[in-house]
């Protein structure tokens, strides 16, 4: 996924039609930007709420040829519709000389294009992945629609993931009286606040990975239940894991030595371990931590007092520039333990039981209150 | 009628409107483009972000991938450009 870099700062959005499309039905166009709307909603706390007047966040119209924004329609075909990301407006505009249907393999589904317009009101760019909703082609009607991992992981990465589970329908059953805590303090942990490594899964949650065992994260700490076996979650893979990260192509990859492993969720995906010579050609081994970027798509692994750069998608992968000085990431220590952009945008970087916070737009470490480094066991593992 | 009829003209509408190519490639008072390389650069960016080969050239099956019907938002940002609402 791609991020364009502009989002909304609320989560409760308004919006209003402000011009139907000509040959369907209101109440049904109704119903189904409703829908579209909620395949954004189910995936975070966002909210939605049409309006029939007045000032909303995302006006939607439908249509012809140049409409006042100086990006025209062209007809039947090619273009469908257009959306503004969140920093310009967020409006939603499509083609009214388009055939837009409803649940069905004629004309184009207006389902599917208005979830995808959406997207960009939202903050979403388009993305490479081919079976994402924010891929930028129409593949016709999809009548099992369900939103790739891919988008879901785009939109948590700017509102984070939903804090109640209504994924299906319905709402989540209040938990039983006895049931536990979802966040638990862990003393062994608390007390040796240093890991392995930290990575997001492919479902947008953060693990933590050290010697034999891993934790769940949860906004408050670690989840309860916690620590268990990796050798139990991810068959095959070893402890004492060096650095871990999810692509956007949601496969997770695991370094160790002069090896890595690739988990599609938590099953190997294929035959595995490879030599990372072999799979990230210009990477050493005995890596200190790695991270994708959301900003640009590209992995960027640590060892020392270096850092290394990987494009998967360029020959070679790694430019000649490379490997570069941590030091030119203003603030962050050589020697790092863990690395991680995080769901809310922020990079951190982890050494012994400290964490800095990244600002990739200042491009250093952010001046903050109380100061950076911070406790890692208070902030990130719950620990009092 | 397709809207894309995959002439060289027409590609270069397409990569100019989506994004893959920078001004700085495109005569300012034609409007063509002035370097053949960039433009089969940016056909092979194209092909890269479409999930094609790679190979910057304008083939069948970059032409068929082009003529989908699609978003008219561009695919590559930071040009420059920044549309204002309206």
């Amino acid at each position: 996924y791609a991020l364009q870099g502009s989002r909304w700062r609320i989560k409760n959005l308004t919006y209003r039609i402000a011009k139907y499309p000509s040959r369907l039905n209101h109440a049904d166009v109704d119903l189904e930007l409703a829908k579209a709307f909620s395949v954004w909603s189910d995936y975070t706390d966002l909210t939605f709420t049409q309006k029939r007047s007045g000032q909303v966040h995302i006006e939607i119209r439908f249509e012809t040829g140049e409409h006042g924004d100086g990006d025209p329609f062209d007809g039947p075909g090619g273009t469908l519709a257009h959306a503004y990301f969140p920093v310009y407006g967020g409006d939603a505009h499509f083609d009214d000389a388009e055939t837009w249907t409803i649940n069905s393999k004629r004309g184009t589904n207006l389902f599917q294009v208005a979830a995808h317009e959406f997207g960009h009101s939202l903050g979403l760019s388009h993305s490479d992945v081919r079976s994402a909703l924010m891929a930028p082609f129409y593949r016709g009607y999809d009548p099992a629609f369900q939103l790739d991992q891919d988008d879901v992981q785009g939109i948590q990465a700017l509102y984070g993931r939903k804090t109640q589970t209504d994924i299906g329908g319905g709402s989540a059953p209040a938990p039983a009286p006895n049931t536990p805590r979802p966040s638990a303090e862990d003393p062994a942990l608390c007390a040796d606040p240093k890991f392995d490594t930290i990575f997001n899964g492919a479902d947008g949650s953060t693990f933590i990975f050290k010697g034999e065992n891993y934790w769940r994260l949860t906004e408050d700490g670690v989840a309860s239940g916690y620590p268990r076996l990796i050798s139990r979650a991810w068959p095959g893979l070893p402890g004492n894991i060096d650095a871990a990260f999810t692509y956007k192509n949601g496969k997770t990859y695991f370094f160790k030595g002069s090896k890595y492993w690739r988990y599609n969720g938590q099953k190997m995906d294929g035959d595995y371990p490879k030599d990372i010579s072999e799979g990230f050609s210009g990477i050493p081994d005995n890596l200190d931590a790695a991270l994708v970027w959301s900003g640009n798509g590209k992995i960027y692994f640590y060892k020392g007092s270096k850092f290394w750069r990987f494009d998967p998608t360029k020959r070679p992968p790694v430019k000649a520039t490379y490997p570069k000085p941590i030091s030119n990431w203003e603030g962050i220590p050589d020697n790092i333990d863990a690395a991680l952009q995080y769901t809310n945008g922020y990079t951190y970087f982890f050494k012994g039981g400290s964490y800095w916070r990244f600002n990739d737009r200042a491009f250093s470490v952010d001046t903050d209150n109380p100061a950076f480094p911070r406790s890692t066991a208070f902030w990130w593992l719950g620990c009092s | 009628a397709p809207a894309f009829e995959g002439g060289l003209s027409q590609a270069t509408m397409y990569l100019d409107k989506f994004g893959y190519l920078s001004p700085k490639i495109r005569n300012p008072t034609s409007g063509h483009i002035i370097d053949e390389s960039l433009f089969r650069k940016a056909v092979a960016e194209f092909q890269s972000f479409a999930g094609l080969n790679t190979t910057g050239e304008l083939d069948e099956e970059t032409k068929k991938v082009m003529a989908m019907p699609r978003c008219g938002v561009r695919d590559k940002v930071g040009f420059g450009e920044s549309r204002a609402k309206r």
